[in-house]
C-alpha cells in the first residue's frame, strides 16, 4: 500500500478537493483505495454524508489506545462510501481535543504508522487528508507517508505560507529515518488574473522540479460535486478540474513526480 | 474599547481578509484599531510583511505567564503597521503549541480578556483573527469578544460546516456568564453560479436575520492587496470587495446587526 498525505498550515487551499479526487481517479482504475479524515472539522467525512459531530467510530478511537490496550483496530472504523474501492476512516470532532490530551506524552506520533501497518493488504493506495495546523494530526501524518502533497493557491500570501511550510518540513523530515518525497500543486488557478501568473512564474523559479508542471484551474463543478458526495471523476467526467486531477494522478504514478 | 472576533474551524473562508479590511474602513473614520492575529500560520502577520517564524514579540509571549510571572504585557507586543490608527499584535509559529503545552492547565481561558483589558484605553476597536481550528486560541477570543463575526462561503459544505460550527458556539456561550452576539457574513459569492444562489438562499431560510442582509462579492484584487500589504479601502476603495466591507461596517455600526 503507498501512502500519500496532503497538508498544508494555510487553511482552504483545496487538501480535501485534492484527496477526494485524486481517489477518485485511483478507483476508476480498479485499484482500492483508503480515504483518511484527519482534520476534527471533517469536511471530508460531511462531503460523504456523515456528520464528525456524532461520529461514534472515528480516527480519534486510533489514538485512545495506551500500553496495555491496544485501542481500537483500524478495520472496525472503516466507513464504505458506497464507491467501488473507495473507503474512508471518518473524523470526529473529537479530534480538536487530541493536542490538549496527548500534551507531551511520548510515543503518539506513530499512531498513524501502526494504524496503515493493519490495512495494508486492503488497498493499494491511502491517501491522508489534513487539517489546516500543525499539531500531533499533522505529525502523525507526516511520519506514515511516503509521498506528500502541498496544495498550494497562486497567490503572494499563499507563497510566503508555502516557504514557512518548507522549513517546518526540513525540520519534521531530518528528525524521520526515512524521508518522503514531495509535490507541491498549484490549485485554484485563475489565468485571467495578472497575480495568479505572477505567482506561478515564482513558483516555478523558487521550486523548479518540486512543482508539478501542471496546474488545477479554478473550476465551479468543484462545488456542485460535494454537494453530491460524489469526486468530480464521477460527476463531471470531462469537466476541466476532473481532467487536470487526471493529469496530476498519471503525473504522480508514472513521470516525474513518481510517488 | 469594542472587541469583534473573526471565526470559522473551516479554512480559507475569509477570516483574516474581513479582519483586515474591516479595520481598513474603521481608520478611515479616524478611530483607532487592534488587529490581534491568533493563528500560528500567521497570515495576518503575513500581510503587513512580518514573518511568523521569527517574531520574537508576539501573542505567545501572552501567553508564557503563570500565577507568579505575569508574562509580557501587551503594550510591548505591539507593532505599528505604518497605516495611521492601525497597530497589530502580531502571530508567532509558536503558536501551535500552545494546546500541547497548556494541556489541560485551567485559567489560561481569559489571557485575551487580561491583554485586552491592559489596551482598552488605547484603541476604540479590536479584531481578533482566528485560526481554523476550535483551541485554547479560539476560545481565548470567544471569552474576550462582544461580537462575533462568521465568514462562510456560500456553497454546500461550508453551510454544513457552519452547522457545526453553531452547536460548538451555542456550547461555549452556555458556559460564559455575559455572551456575545453575532453575524454570518457571506463570503467570495459568485453570482454566476447557480450552486450560490442556492446557497445563500438556504442560509437566509437557516439563519434570518443572524445572516448579513448582503454579501462579500468574489474580487480578485483582494490578491493583489494582500501582496501590497495594504487594506483594500486604501489599495482600491472604489473596488466592489471595498464597498462591500464599507456596506458590512455601517450594518455593524449602524444598522440590524449592531457590534
Ligand atoms: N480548483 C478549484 N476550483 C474551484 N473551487 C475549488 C477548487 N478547489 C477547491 N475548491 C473549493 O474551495 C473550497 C476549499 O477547498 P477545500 O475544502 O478542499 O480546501 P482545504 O484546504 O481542504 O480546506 P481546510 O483548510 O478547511 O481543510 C471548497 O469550497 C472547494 O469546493
Ligand atoms: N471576496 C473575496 N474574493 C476573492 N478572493 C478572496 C475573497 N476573500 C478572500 N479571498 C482570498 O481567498 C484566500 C483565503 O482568504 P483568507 O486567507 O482571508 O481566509 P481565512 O479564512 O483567513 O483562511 P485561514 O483558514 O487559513 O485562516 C486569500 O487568498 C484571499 O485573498
Ligand atoms: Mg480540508
Ligand atoms: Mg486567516
Amino acid at each position: 500500500m503507498k501512502i500519500w498525505a496532503i497538508a498544508n498550515q494555510k487553511g482552504g487551499v483545496g487538501k480535501t478537493t485534492t484527496a477526494v479526487n485524486l481517489a477518485g481517479h485511483l478507483v476508476k482504475q480498479g485499484l482500492r483505495v483508503l480515504l483518511v479524515d484527519m482534520d476534527p472539522h471533517g469536511s471530508m467525512s460531511a462531503y460523504f454524508g456523515l456528520d464528525p459531530d456524532s461520529q461514534e467510530k472515528s480516527v480519534y478511537q486510533l489514538f485512545q489506545g495506551n500500553g496495555t490496550n491496544p485501542g481500537t483496530a483500524a478495520t472496525e472504523i472503516l466507513y464504505d462510501t458506497g464507491i467501488d474501492g473507495l473507503q474512508l476512516l471518518p473524523s470526529s470532532t473529537a479530534l480538536a481535543t487530541l493536542d490538549r490530551q496527548l500534551g507531551t506524552q511520548e510515543g503518539k506520533g506513530l499512531v498513524m504508522v501502526n494504524a496503515m501497518t493493519q490495512l495494508e493488504q486492503e488497498f493499494d493506495y491511502a491517501l491522508l487528508d489534513c487539517p489546516p495546523l500543525l499539531g500531533i494530526l499533522m505529525v502523525n501524518a507526516l511520519a506514515a507517508c511516503g509521498h506528500l502533497l502541498l496544495p498550494v493557491q497562486t497567490e503572494f500570501l499563499a507563497i510566503k505560507g508555502l516557504e514557512r511550510m518548507m522549513r517546518t518540513l526540513k525540520m519534521i523530515r531530518r528528525a524521520r529515518r526515512n524521508t518522503f518525497e514531495y509535490t507541491i500543486v498549484p490549485t485554484m488557478f485563475d489565468r485571467r488574473t495578472r497575480a495568479a501568473l505572477d505567482s506561478l512564474r515564482t513558483l516555478r523559479e523558487q521550486y523548479g522540479s518540486e512543482l508539478w508542471e501542471s496546474v488545477i484551474p479554478i473550476d465551479t463543478k468543484f462545488r456542485e460535486a460535494s454537494k453530491q458526495g460524489l469526486p468530480l471523476s464521477i460527476m463531471a467526467p470531462s469537466s476541466r478540474g476532473s481532467k487536470a486531477y487526471e493529469a496530476l494522478l498519471t503525473s504522480l504514478l508514472t513521470g516525474r513526480d513518481k510517488a
